[in-house]
């Protein structure tokens, strides 16, 4: 089923999502 | 005295037993201080322990209603100086400050002037 | 009868032994039962990226953006389940105003977990479905459960 969805990544369990250091950010310089 | 709030913090963030000292980690997150400030010219400086790469800070000023499991400068409550490129944030608009940032070891200060309100 | 916290790493085990995911009468695809399931037995994690609640908001407009719809199940204040781009077959689970399954928030190893349980015995080839619960709003989105009982609208 996953091969309905592209880019979809099937998983067992949960995965903590790493947040990136810009990731609350609407613009940097 | 003037310390690292207990409470008025996100509470994934380390504390130290003397308050001085904040240890994140992961995502942005912020803490405040105990005391805030009204109307006045008022300052404080903080040392960076340590910050090994990729790790950034962002250290400014911020209201209460700033939200905590965000970083400083997020929204229009707070104002911020990120460590990388040195840039500053507000309301999560990141815009040219000084060249280049801050790291490891160094010494920061923070100055704000706020007028007497009416 | 066994503590919750086995019941879930037997889950984890057997999950995909019981469900699949098949073409459904309420909306395209939904959660089957492929084999027959007790009242009250854990079904399937709600699995995902999880996420702080604070970056829902930022995901919902980027999702929303590109055509994709959005797969996300709150576990409390501080943290969101978002499944829309990696997750388990739970995503697929479709509303029922006369649901035959409820969710549960369970707390395994100081870690917590969206686990599906059924509410009432399920038979083989029944799709499983869960009371979305969504908040009412003034635009409705229609609901296409077709149960006796539906609401009309799932909020």
């Amino acid at each position: 089923w996953s091969a309905f969805a592209p880019d979809f990544k099937e998983l067992d369990e949960n995965v903590e999502y790493d947040e990136r250091e810009s990731e609350f950010d609407l613009e940097d310089e | 005295q003037v310390l690292l709030s207990m409470h008025d913090r996100a509470p994934q963030l380390k504390l130290s037993d003397d308050r001085l000292t904040v240890t994140g980690e992961k995502g942005y997150s912020m803490i405040r201080a105990s005391h805030g400030v009204v109307s006045g010219q008022w300052f404080y400086e903080v040392t960076i322990d340590e910050m090994q790469e990729p790790t950034a800070t962002r250290i400014g000023w911020s209201q209460s209603l700033g939200n905590l499991q965000a970083p400083c400068g997020y929204d229009k409550f707070s104002y911020s100086w990120r460590s990388r490129k040195g840039t500053r944030f507000h309301q999560s608009h990141g815009y040219h400050y000084c060249d280049g940032g801050y790291g490891e070891g160094d010494v920061l200060g923070f100055f704000v002037s706020l007028p007497v309100p009416a | 009868e066994l503590p919750m916290a086995m019941r879930f790493r037997k889950l984890q085990e057997h999950a995909k032994e019981a469900v699949g995911v098949y073409r459904s009468k309420i909306h395209g695809r939904g959660l089957f039962c492929k084999r027959n399931i007790d009242a009250g037995e854990m079904v399937i994690e709600y699995a995902g990226e999880i996420i702080r609640s604070l970056l829902t908001d930022k995901r919902e407009k980027y999702y929303e953006s590109k055509g994709i719809g959005c797969y996300m199940f709150r576990i409390d204040d501080c943290e969101v389940v978002d499944a829309t781009m990696h997750g388990s077959a739970a995503r697929f689970i479709n509303h029922s105003c006369e649901p035959n399954c409820y969710s549960k928030v369970i707390q395994v190893d100081g870690r917590k977990h969206i686990v599906i349980f059924a509410m009432r015995p399920i038979k083989k080839g029944e799709e499983l479905t869960y009371d979305y619960k969504f908040p009412i709003e003034d635009v409705k989105i229609p609901c296409t459960c077709g149960s006796k009982r539906c609401r009309k609208y799932l909020n």
